[in-house]
């Protein structure tokens, strides 16, 4: 048997062109985090609860695109989702379309462990929330400036970004630069959308 | 998207992913985040979070398909994440993963220009990266 072993990842969508303080940023929160769930594992919590308290962390910190810190929705408003699975046993719990928990991943573990179900979404996620009393705020709380820019310049690109954190001043690139695709298509596939 | 694999001592493996989704996203848009078998799963060989083209993702079934190849194929789990990356995103996805396994091995792997990743494993191995 081999010993513990820990993975942490922010997303995959990421600019070329990140400034470098970003990326030192990025850096230091998955090394944070990396260190909860190390010191975690060292106190023999086991997997379930390790990758719970991690993603709690990301979630909280408003610098990838979970929790507070989420990617807006068209209508700039913040519609979150997560999952969480256990090996042994294969147990599960899922939400989706949550506006007000604080941390999503939670309430999917909620799903796991106190419903007869593994997933449970948009209004029915939100009454489970209630019942089972986990923290909510407003929607507002997720929403950051950085992101209404972003939506922002989403829009006038009439595209859909991928969950990357890209600086103000290179979005324009995404308007500039046409050929952006997504699925192996022209981005303005999407635009519909 | 921002996730998390862990193998604990016993070599029990869990996975958790969690996300906003797209930006300027339609209303009531599900990603592969919260879709067991697709961005996130675990089971005794493996855990595994995916992040990246949510809907290229979904068609893949990428979570699911890297225990797969290891059940079924007997990919060791560094080949068996290659493969999904290299095979399973048609029509020109993007994504990026990691994984455990059971054995204390860790693994990552993506074709997108990065991904926001970090590792440790108990023999004190520990990598933060980007690009």
């Amino acid at each position: 048997m081999g010993g513990w072993a820990i993975a942490v990842h922010g997303g995959a969508g990421v600019d070329p062109d990140l400034p470098r303080e970003r990326q030192e940023e990025a850096r230091n929160l998955l090394t944070r985090c990396l260190n909860i769930g190390i010191s975690a594992l060292r106190s023999s919590l086991p997997a379930i609860d390790v990758v719970e308290l991690v993603v709690r962390e990301l979630e909280t910190d408003p610098l990838f695109n979970s929790g507070r810190g989420s990617a807006l929705t068209e209508k700039a408003t913040v519609e979150m989702e997560a999952s969480i699975m256990d090996g042994p046993g294969r147990r599960c719990g899922a939400v989706s379309g949550i506006t007000t928990v604080k941390n999503p991943v939670s309430l999917a573990r909620l799903v796991m462990e106190k419903s007869p179900h593994s997933y449970l979404a948009f209004s029915g996620a939100e009454e489970f929330a209630k019942q089972q009393g986990v923290e909510t705020v407003d929607n507002s709380y997720f929403i950051t400036e950085d992101n209404l820019g972003m939506l922002k310049l989403a829009k006038e690109a009439n595209s859909i970004l991928f969950d990357y954190r890209i600086p103000l001043e290179s979005c324009g690139a995404a308007v500039e630069n046409p050929q952006l695709q997504m699925n192996g298509l022209p981005i303005s596939v999407y635009a519909p959308e | 998207t921002v996730g998390c694999v862990v193998v604990d001592s016993q070599g029990h493996c869990a996975a958790a992913t969690s996300t906003g989704g797209l930006m300027n996203k339609m209303m009531g848009r599900i990603g592969d985040s919260p879709l067991i078998g697709a961005g996130t799963y675990a089971c005794d060989l493996c855990g595994v979070s995916c992040t990246g083209e949510g809907e290229a993702i979904i068609r893949g079934t990428l979570a699911r398909d890297v225990a797969a190849v290891m059940e079924y194929k007997g990919l060791g789990l560094q080949e068996a994440v290659d493969y999904v990356i290299r095979n399973r995103l048609d029509g020109g996805g993007k994504a990026g993963l990691i994984a455990v396994s059971s054995k204390g091995e860790v693994a990552c792997a993506f074709n997108s220009v990065g991904m926001f990743r970090g590792c440790a494993t108990e023999d004190g191995f520990m990598e933060v990266g980007i690009w």
